[in-house]
């Protein structure tokens, strides 16, 4: 889901 | 990846490494909150838990390793090896006022009530008011050492830069997460204070001293 590519960030 | 958020971690790095050093090469956590350290490895201890589930990239797992160590390093220095040069008085901010309410807020406003997911949200609230234990300790002392104010600018820096970089994924990639954009502006708006008298006065080689 979209929100869950943000947690490739630190 | 973009620059902003190159530069951001690179900075947050540089943080947590100046931070480390001190504490080293002096062999005193003199100024340094205890608590706010404790904060953030558990801030990056709630937030990487994804560590060994998933692989982002080499750069990313590198650098959740060297956080999480760092973070735990540095609360060891404090409390066990220079335990002696802690300012246990002066670190006196009551950190359960923080926590339990950014508990409670990360079960009612998550992306997805699942146990990872509150995790990842407690860390990201958490993180946003981490270091008051730190900014309440120089308020009462009424200064901090100069190597402990680029430590403060650097953590401080980190997340501006990420606001930045949250403005190009969202204009070039179509994404943002308001849960992360919200706790990122609290966290550098809770530095501005900071950032007037760190360019104010340590900028011009003074040391930062607070009207007490």
């Amino acid at each position: 889901d979209e929100e869950g590519k943000l947690k490739d960030e630190l | 990846m973009n620059i902003f958020r190159l530069t951001g971690d690179l900075s947050h790095l540089a943080a947590i490494i100046i931070l480390l050093l001190k504490i080293w090469k002096s062999r005193s956590c003199a100024g340094i909150s205890g608590k706010s350290q404790i904060l953030f490895a558990l801030v990056f201890t709630t937030r990487y838990l994804d560590l060994f589930t998933s692989f982002i990239s080499l750069y990313n797992t590198c650098m959740k390793l060297i956080y999480i160590g760092c973070a735990y390093a540095t609360v060891y220095l404090i409390y066990a090896k220079f335990r002696a040069t802690y300012d246990g008085n002066h670190d006196s901010f009551r950190v359960e006022f923080l926590v339990v309410p950014v508990g409670g807020l990360s079960v009612l406003i998550n992306h997805d009530f699942s146990p990872l997911e509150i995790l990842w949200t407690f860390s990201i609230y958490l993180e946003s008011v981490a270091i008051l234990p730190q900014l309440f300790m120089i308020s009462k002392t009424g200064e901090a050492e100069t190597i402990t104010t680029h430590y403060l600018f650097c953590l401080g820096l980190y997340r501006a830069l990420y606001l930045f970089n949250w403005i190009w994924r969202f204009y070039f990639e179509g994404f943002f997460d308001m849960i992360a954009i919200v706790a990122g502006v609290v966290q550098t708006v809770l530095y501005c204070d900071f950032f007037y008298l760190y360019v104010t006065k340590v900028l011009k080689g003074k040391k930062l001293s607070l009207p007490a």
